[in-house]
């Protein structure tokens, strides 16, 4: 029994891949002048990577990149990612402060970065993180897509053995669901927001996470993620600690915010979504509206704030 | 389709940089075949560690050993595996 419109699409509830691409495909047709479909590339096994685009027209706009799902058991941050998508076609023309950012800004946003280890928790091994490749010389497969990115490539923060967990790859972007968002960022040229959402440990992280020195814009980012987090935590109390990943969490290098940061969008920041510290991973399904609304206001600052500093 | 009978997740709150450190080392058993949800960082972060059925009654030694405080946070994955997935169904029908 599929849905027939993403007004019956089952919020409350954890998708399978097929049931994310037909919600996507059902939200183009539904908006079509506001939603479109864009086929970034193929991963490893060969699937679409799907990016949904909300624009209200014009050329050469700039972009607000939103990415969820690059660790695929962290199955709360595609199900946020569809209730975000459903809440931008429902609020555009509603909510001044959001269409105001569409008037102005396109946003892109890519619901299961890595599909292979998606499908994969679903159908093998729901613990999974990694993407799906071979590792020639191994029997361990996969690779940590959040330690693939050019910079600060193999630093410490990350493994060179592909048995780990944080297996940083055989080089940067070997992964195709990596290399498919640098290429799509570098040819779009003009993304001023950059925000990767995993879960969980209620976190806001800037870069940098390779070294402990601050970022230039260190002071204005640290004082945007206080606004982001009161924002969110003034929904359901959910508090977040934010600062570098570095100093916050660990070092970690080849990370997705530092390469989005070096390559000059300022706006830059890794979400780490919610949980009680009863579940984990598992979160269950009845707290993912919960952590999506969360979570969308503090979007929203992130959003509002790059449209009102242009650099 | 991989099962997680029996595995527990515990989650521990080092209380220095001494039992930060036995848990990283801890992280480097590989046998024990650990999978570490949150890492050993500091202190005021906790340390969540999927623990597999065959490695809980020595990694719950070793803390105690240690006298590094714990306390389960998931008693059984599996069961909270497969209630996932019934909820799944259910919400499909």
């Amino acid at each position: 029994l599929q849905p027939r419109s993403t007004d019956d699409y089952d919020y409350e509830n954890y998708h399978t891949l097929s049931e994310i691409n037909s919600f996507m495909d059902m939200l183009v047709q539904e908006n079509p002048k506001l939603v479109s479909k864009l086929v970034i590339g193929q991963s490893y096994e060969g699937r679409a990577l799907n990016v949904l685009k909300f624009s209200t027209g014009g050329t050469k706009r700039p972009g607000i990149w939103i990415d969820t799902g690059i660790h695929a058991r962290e199955w709360i941050t595609p199900a946020s990612g569809t209730w975000f998508a459903k809440k931008i076609v429902t609020e555009y023309g509603h909510d001044p402060a959001l269409t105001a950012i569409l008037d102005k800004f396109d946003i892109f946003l890519e619901l299961v970065t890595n599909p292979d280890g998606y499908e994969y928790t679903h159908s093998s091994n729901r613990m999974w993180r990694k993407t799906r490749r071979i590792n020639s010389g191994s029997s361990c497969i996969g690779v940590d897509p959040n330690r693939n990115w050019g910079t600060g490539y193999g630093g410490a923060g990350s493994s060179s053995n592909p048995c780990s967990e944080t297996y940083r790859g055989p080089g940067a972007y070997s992964e195709p669901e990596v290399k498919a968002i640098v290429d799509f960022t570098k040819s779009h040229g003009n993304l001023k927001a950059f925000l990767t959402i995993h879960s969980y440990s209620q976190m806001m992280l800037y870069p940098y996470g390779d070294t402990h020195k601050p970022c230039v814009d260190e002071a204005e980012l640290d004082e945007l993620a206080l606004k982001a987090s009161t924002a969110l935590e003034s929904l359901y109390g959910t508090k977040y600690t934010y600062g570098s990943t570095f100093n916050t969490i660990y070092q970690a290098s080849g990370v997705t915010t530092d390469w989005a940061y070096d390559e000059g969008i300022k706006y830059s920041y890794t979400f780490e979504l919610r949980d009680d510290g009863h579940y984990g991973f598992v979160l269950p399904a009845d707290q993912i509206i919960p952590t999506a609304q969360e979570t969308w206001l503090a979007l929203m600052v992130i959003m509002e704030h790059t449209k009102n500093n242009p650099y | 389709k991989e099962r997680f009978e029996g595995h527990q997740v515990l989650r521990i709150t080092a209380k220095n940089d001494a039992e930060i450190g036995l848990l990283k080392e801890l992280s480097k058993q590989e046998d024990l075949g650990l999978d570490f949800w949150t890492d050993p960082v500091d202190q005021s972060l906790p340390v969540d560690i999927r623990v597999p059925f065959h490695s809980l009654q020595g990694v719950r030694a070793f803390l105690g050993y240690h006298e590094i405080h714990y306390e389960i946070m998931i008693q059984d994955l599996q069961d909270l595996l497969d209630k996932e997935q019934r909820e799944m169904m259910r919400a499909r029908v």
